[in-house]
């Protein structure tokens, strides 16, 4: 899969 | 950050402060879905597990902390405090028929098969149907309390209010979660029809009752 998004949203 | 993200990360919390507020107020949980509110308390549980293993920034990690205080709060007033009050027999949405589809799309569309990952996506596709029991009980008893109402507006805008911040951050940080904008446009969609009863009744000052 793609690389991890950042999750910077709650 | 840009305004749409805080001002729906604002109306989140109003959402989540003003259930809270009327259940302890009224020491009465009547019309309140007890089943999402388990699954908002799952969403939460599932998404902010990273909050201790990375730290984005002291406004993140406290709104991650207030939203799962809260949401086990609420639970624990329904089910344990004023559970006389809570009305099992029209929170009968069958809460199943959400969860095994859940985890098996988080199992097979996901940006990376590992753990957090993977319920990270549980927790979003999740959400995108969490208010399904409430809209389900409100259909059942076929009115809701005008406070209920407002509870559902702000939790029906902050998702609306991400779509715009998702366009923002396309636009201006070239930013793009296919799974998190997906899963908002379901959420938002089943908003539709209460967010339309909602400002021709409730904004002009009648009680929201069904059918419409």
């Amino acid at each position: 899969g793609d690389d991890d998004v950042p999750k910077d949203e709650l | 950050m840009n305004i749409f993200r805080l001002t729906g990360d604002l109306s989140h919390l109003a959402a989540i402060i003003i259930l809270l507020l009327k259940i302890w107020k009224t020491r009465s949980c009547a019309g309140i879905s007890g089943k999402s509110q388990i699954l908002f308390a799952l969403v939460f549980t599932t998404r902010y597990l990273d909050l201790f293993s990375s730290f984005i920034s002291l406004y993140n990690t406290v709104m991650k902390v207030i939203y799962i205080m809260c949401a086990y709060a609420t639970v624990y007033l329904i089910y344990g405090k004023f559970k006389a009050t809570y009305d099992g027999n029209h929170d009968t949405f069958r809460v199943e028929f959400l969860l095994i589809p859940v985890v098996l799309l988080a199992v097979l569309i996901n940006h990376a098969f590992a753990p957090m990952e993977i319920l990270w996506t549980f927790s979003i596709y999740l959400e995108s149907v969490a208010i399904l029991p409430q809209l389900f009980m409100i259909s059942k008893t076929g009115e809701a309390e005008t406070i209920t109402t407002h509870y559902l507006f702000f939790l029906g805008l902050y998702r609306t209010l991400y779509l715009f911040n998702w366009i923002w951050r396309f636009y201006f940080e070239g930013f793009f979660d296919l799974i998190a904008v997906v899963a908002g446009l379901v959420q938002t969609i089943l908003y539709c029809d209460f967010f339309y009863l909602y400002i021709t009744k409730v904004l002009k000052g009648k009680k929201l009752s069904l059918p419409a």
